[in-house]
């Protein structure tokens, strides 16, 4: 008889979709010739947001099932999941970083820069990420995916399809369990131990919309349309 | 759709190019 096809552990199509999907490192550039302030920190935050937001929106359409759903549920469960994204970016990149959090491969931010931003709770509370993250050693494959399934969880709202929404979720989520009973089968429940940081990933982020939807109100930062757009979605 | 036309604009385009100021 004739063996039916066995695919090699850890052969996930959705991972090796998700890992190629994946947007390029953006830069921050902060303007060298401005005296470092306040203003100036938030101003390269919020202007790295809306490219970062930009890319991610690309991303989004990579993702596989996702520009299947109708522009209205692809559209709210951006509106809910952008800051998730936009956070669990930024723990990825810090990673490998003590204390500090990578916004960016040349916008490094510490205690000091943190607190000179008015940052300081809100990179504190990434940092509880980061190290929840560096306790479980996450692989590039885990961020994909968790980062994949942060979105499409992102919205409680009812969706015009909310079958078709949950499939997706299904599917990332069986991608998830695949991949983690391949790579990781010594620690059974990896996948439900990943699973269960996104609460906290979505506290965050709420916390980060709030504090610069507060930033917005103050009026001294400027701030591009997709990333006022989406502050405003929330 | 109309408060969020740049989000809705991206979705259908390609566009990656930053958004006004």
């Amino acid at each position: 008889g004739v063996l039916p096809h066995k695919k090699a552990p850890g052969d996930n199509q959705v991972v090796s979709l998700l890992l190629l999907a994946e947007p390029e490192a953006i830069l921050a550039m902060a303007d060298p010739t401005v005296p470092d302030s306040d203003i100036k920190a938030l101003t390269t935050l919020c202007d790295l947001a809306d490219r970062e937001l930009v890319v991610n929106i690309g991303w989004a359409k990579h993702i596989p099932g996702f520009p299947s759903l109708s522009l209205a549920d692809q559209m709210s469960l951006l509106q809910s999941g952008w800051m998730e994204i936009l956070i669990l970016r930024v723990v990825f990149r810090s990673l490998a970083l003590d204390e500090r959090l990578a916004y960016a491969e040349d916008y490094v931010m510490d205690h000091d820069q943190s607190k000179m931003a008015g940052l300081l709770d809100l990179n504190n509370a990434i940092l509880q990420l980061v190290k929840k993250y560096k306790s479980v050693s996450l692989d590039r494959e885990e961020f994909v995916l968790l980062k994949a399934i942060a979105l499409v969880n992102s919205d409680s709202a009812p969706h015009e399809d909310s079958e078709a929404v949950q499939h997706l979720q299904d599917v990332l989520q069986g991608a998830l369990q695949d991949y983690e009973a391949a790579r990781h089968a010594q620690d059974p429940r990896r996948a439900g131990k990943l699973i269960m940081s996104l609460p906290l990933l979505r506290q965050t982020a709420a916390r980060a919309v709030q504090h610069f939807c507060g930033i917005k109100r103050d009026g001294r930062v400027p701030m591009h349309k997709l990333f006022l757009e989406l502050l405003e979605a929330k | 759709t109309e408060r969020h036309k740049i989000l809705h604009r991206l979705l259908q385009d390609s566009n990656d190019s930053p958004t006004p100021a």
